[in-house]
């Protein structure tokens, strides 16, 4: 059986790099493995799996206060949801993703082309709105984004859409123009439709390190965020960097994306991620 | 915006006459923790840090043996972050920033990577520095997948004015092979191949890459890299590199803050170099890689 002194320094930094290299930020994990080896010198820790199921039950309770599915709340028409982030994350097939399956729960779905600055990123908004049956709303390239997200409302409340996704540009949270654009937008929305956006979904990469706690804080502290979709969940990075994420600033996780199919969106599972993370 | 972990170090070793190995070891967990919350990869801070230590111990035994035990014109914390800064230039570098030419009409530059890691606004960079430089490029659409992908590298070719190259109903290798006719047709000199987002361990789609490197023979296989990456950019630069001869790689986004500590995992790891440096949405935002300012960036 077991002795006392089994569990030797190697076990514990072995466990602390798998931790680390799951993008938990070493501040998130020094915490963690503190609590282990305050278990350990009390005996209450005999082994590398003991120690294992004590860190996820710790990382699942994090978690699991910050799994809230999106609902679409019974408000005025159109239920409108926001979707921000820094570039190339995934917020475009997101989108897409999620009007495949309001449509399958046979809601009418609205899309609003309002990245105005990205070279065909109103193409590619158009591509998807064909291949899941919505009817897109756009500008000329270059036009103001909340002048189409405007413009969007005022159409999706005309033909009685149940819900308005808008796309907006990816933009680093350490631009201040750029963040600026997103509170006027946003200011647009909130204006023209009592309670919009009902849903301001960040979308973040789950490749990113440690800079996605930066941007959850400065999206949120900019504008007021009530949901994260972590993408690329179907590559080897673990998307740990959601815990501290959850923690610090208990964001909803609404989604993960796991492909770049239009079926590739779940919402998020605290136990099927954390069975991941120690895969 | 940037970590402390520097800052820290120097602050710790503030008042010392000299450095020791115990006091070194403060100042090196200090830079651990900088260079984790920078995203450096695990292993390879441990390398580094041992690297480090052994070099400050060295160093000690140095000035001691050459300054007879005096103190050191420099504080020992200035001193220790300078080791440090150097190792990590050093590490980074050497500057090989140069793409290769091929004795053949057409050389070829082929961009792989993650997805949305800029490939596609790379390749317009790229194009434009080439262009400046007397080069005649012609930019090749072979993301046959992402929606509006080619229309996306047609609009970024026409800002430039420079010409893009696509073919309906193609597979990617023979879009990139056709290209190459093409351009000798039209008189471009260097082609620049835009590839599909994929993961590294999608099998179909890393076949692909070997078939469009097989039939063109790119001269430059260049990996694209997203500097927010956090610790999954060793398996993925590893299994890049493993399957191509990747011959360098290019390092985007920078002009946010993320720390871009993947860029030292991903030379420790691959030993090819970085040659270009992203830092911004601009076409005009393409920098020849130089090691002290990520260096600095990445220490903190
Ligand atoms: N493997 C994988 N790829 C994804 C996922 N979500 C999006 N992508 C891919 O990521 C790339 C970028 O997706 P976009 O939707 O254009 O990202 P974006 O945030 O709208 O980008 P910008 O508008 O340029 O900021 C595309 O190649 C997508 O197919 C996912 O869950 N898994
Ligand atoms: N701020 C900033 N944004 C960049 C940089 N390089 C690319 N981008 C942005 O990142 C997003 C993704 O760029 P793309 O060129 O579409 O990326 P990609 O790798 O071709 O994407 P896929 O083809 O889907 O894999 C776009 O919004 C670009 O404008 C950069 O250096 N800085
Ligand atoms: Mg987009
Ligand atoms: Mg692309």
């Amino acid at each position: 059986t077991m002795g006392r002194r089994e569990i030797s320094d190697a076990v514990l930094e072995k466990i602390e790099e798998a931790l680390v290299t799951s993008d938990l930020g070493i501040a998130t994990v020094d915490h963690l493995m503190e609590q282990i080896r305050w278990q350990v010198r009390r005996n209450e820790l005999n082994d590398a799996e003991k120690i294992k199921d004590s860190l996820r039950s710790a990382i699942r309770e994090i978690l699991v206060k910050t799994e809230q599915p999106l609902a679409i709340a019974p408000v005025q028409k159109p239920f409108t949801i926001l979707t921000i982030g820094v570039n190339g994350t995934g917020k475009t097939t997101t989108i897409a993703k999620l009007a495949e399956i309001f449509r399958q729960q046979g809601h009418t779905v609205m899309l609003a082309a309002a990245d105005t600055f990205r070279a065909a990123a109103i193409e590619q908004l158009e591509i998807w709105g064909e291949r899941t049956g919505c009817r897109v709303v756009k500008h000329a390239p270059g036009a103001d984004p909340s002048a189409v997200a405007f413009d969007a409302l005022r159409s999706a409340r005309a033909r009685s859409a149940d819900i308005l996704i808008i796309d907006t540009a990816g933009r680093l949270h350490t631009k201040a123009p750029l963040m600026e654009e997103l509170k006027k937008i946003e200011r647009i929305i909130a204006r023209e439709h009592q309670g919009a956006p009902h849903e301001t979904l960040l979308v973040l990469d789950a490749t990113t390190g440690q800079n996605a706690i930066s941007q959850a804080k400065l999206f949120s502290s900019a504008i007021r965020v009530t949901g994260i979709a972590l993408t690329k969940l179907d590559g080897t990075a673990k998307g740990g960097v959601i815990v501290g994420i959850s923690d610090a600033l208990h964001i909803p996780i609404r989604f993960v994306g796991v492909g770049e199919k239009v079926e590739d969106l779940r919402p998020f599972n605290a136990c099927d991620f954390v069975d991941a993370l120690f895969d | 915006v940037l970590s402390n972990g520097f800052n820290k170090a120097r602050d710790r070793l503030r008042g010392k006459i000299e450095l020791t190995s115990g006091n070194i070891e403060e100042a090196l967990r200090d830079i651990r923790l900088s260079l984790l919350e920078a995203d450096v990869q695990y292993g390879v801070v441990k390398s580094f840090i041992a690297q480090v230590q052994e070099k400050a111990v060295g160093e000690i035994v140095d000035t001691r043996v050459r300054h007879g035990g005096r103190r050191l014109k420099v504080s020992p914390g200035d001193h220790f972050i300078n080791i440090c800064h150097q190792e990590l230039i050093d590490l980074m570098g050497p500057v090989e920033t140069g793409l290769r030419f091929g004795s053949r009409p057409v050389s070829a530059v082929m961009l792989l990577g993650l997805q949305g890691c800029g490939k596609t606004t790379t390749a317009g960079k790229l194009a434009r520095h080439l262009a400046k430089n007397k080069r005649t490029p012609l930019l090749v659409a072979a993301d046959i997948y992402r929606p509006a992908a080619v229309q996306q590298l047609k609009v970024v070719g026409e800002k430039l004015g420079l010409p893009v190259f696509s073919a309906e109903n193609a597979s990617p290798p023979e879009i990139c092979s056709r290209a190459l006719q093409h351009a000798r047709e039209i008189g471009c000199d260097v082609a620049i191949f835009d590839t599909a987002g994929r993961l590294a361990i999608d099998e179909p789609l890393m076949q692909e890459l070997h078939d469009i490197a097989a039939a063109t023979r790119p001269e430059n296989i260049l990996l694209v890299c997203d500097a927010m990456i956090g610790q999954d950019a060793v398996n993925t630069a590893e299994t890049f590199s493993r399957r191509l001869d990747v011959t360098g790689f290019i390092m985007t986004k920078l002009d946010g803050d993320a720390r871009g500590g993947a860029a030292l995992s991903i030379k420790q790891v691959t030993g090819k170099p970085i040659k270009f440096l992203g830092m911004g949405e601009g076409l005009d935002s393409l920098e020849e890689f130089r090691p002290e300012g990520l260096a600095s960036r990445i220490l903190g």
